[in-house]
């Protein structure tokens, strides 16, 4: 399941970076 | 001539599964294949297991005319049959991942979501935990997975707060988990641990919060899953199709980008904005795939 490492760090900071943009 | 056959990423790399190599021993023939490979390929040796006609051997063992080196990947899982069926497993499991978080997003209130997203990283953690334990460590998986419940309820209760406090949770549970369990206490095994439920713990609380937040207005969870979604079928792609130009993580990178930047045009959003979150996505999602390949294999 190595594809889902990538999807899970960002899923971990995704909304820190979300809320930082917007 | 002795025949070398290469399973998983050696594969890759070399561009071949079968090769054939000149050498009185095994330690000769491994040589003139890193000579022949380059750098990528000796370190992926380092930690590939070596069976000399079925047999595991040493580097100094002598091979005749017609013998047959097998090189197996710790992640290959063993043999060229079980390397393809592994493969087709991850694409199912990444399809049916993808599949989940597009339902539960599309179900009204966060109940569904939350719950998705629970199996989602508990699936993930239980896997990465597994190929450490391949690697002779001693994960704290039950831990881990608690920390990931806690979590969802407290990122749930509290909100930002609550996601803050359940990065602290997960730490002192994986930690804790140690003084009560002895074995393990071992500081190798305590901080990939960590990590993980870090990775996990973060990961839940903080799609789970961005639903809360921006959707269903700002469609943030919707570009979220188009654009990571893009991106693992264009890695998918690229790890078994090489194309010119394009390696799985340049690939993965504009995928992000292209997704987020899509995404923004479908669901009317601030394109410049999410232009930004498809770069910052982009940079996550390589970072990551490295941290996990360093989590499962030793190896970025």
């Amino acid at each position: 399941l190595g594809l889902l490492d990538g999807a899970m760090f960002a899923a971990a900071l995704y909304y820190p970076l979300v809320s930082v943009i917007f | 001539m002795v025949t070398l056959r290469l399973f998983a990423h050696l594969r890759e790399i070399a561009g071949t599964a079968r090769v054939e190599l000149e050498g009185e021993t095994v330690a000769e023939v491994l040589s003139a294949a890193r000579a022949r490979f380059g750098d990528e390929f000796a370190s992926g040796l380092q930690s590939a297991a070596i069976w000399h006609n079925g047999e595991t051997a040493s580097p100094a063992d002598a091979v005749k005319e017609g013998d047959e080196l097998a090189i197996i990947p710790p992640v290959s899982g063993g043999s060229g049959t079980m390397a393809q069926g592994m493969v087709d497993s991850a694409l199912v499991a990444g399809l049916v991942g993808l599949l989940l978080l597009i339902g539960t997003n599309l179900a009204p209130g966060p109940a569904w979501w939350a719950a998705g997203l629970v199996l989602l990283m508990a699936v993930w953690s239980v896997d990465i935990a597994a190929r450490l334990e391949d690697r002779g460590r001693e994960p704290v998986t039950l831990g881990i997975l608690t920390a990931i419940v806690v979590a969802v309820i407290s990122t749930h209760v509290y909100g930002g707060v609550g996601l803050g406090f359940s990065l602290y949770i997960s730490v002192a549970v994986v930690l804790a988990w140690g003084v009560v369990v002895s074995r393990y206490r071992q500081l190798t095994d305590v901080a990939p641990s960590v990590l993980i439920a870090l990775v996990a713990t973060s990961g839940t609380g903080s799609l789970m919060l961005t639903r809360t937040i921006y959707e269903p207005d700002q469609h943030a969870i919707s570009i979220f899953i188009l654009a990571v979604g893009l991106a693992a079928v264009v890695a998918a792609i690229l790890d078994r199709v090489r194309a010119p130009l394009l390696d799985p993580y340049s690939g993965t990178a504009l995928a992000a980008v292209l997704g987020s930047v899509v995404g923004a045009l479908i669901w009317e959003e601030d394109v410049v904005g999410f232009v930004l979150v498809g770069l910052g996505l982009a940079l996550f999602l390589v970072v990551g795939r490295s941290l996990g390949s360093i989590l499962r294999t030793g190896r970025v």
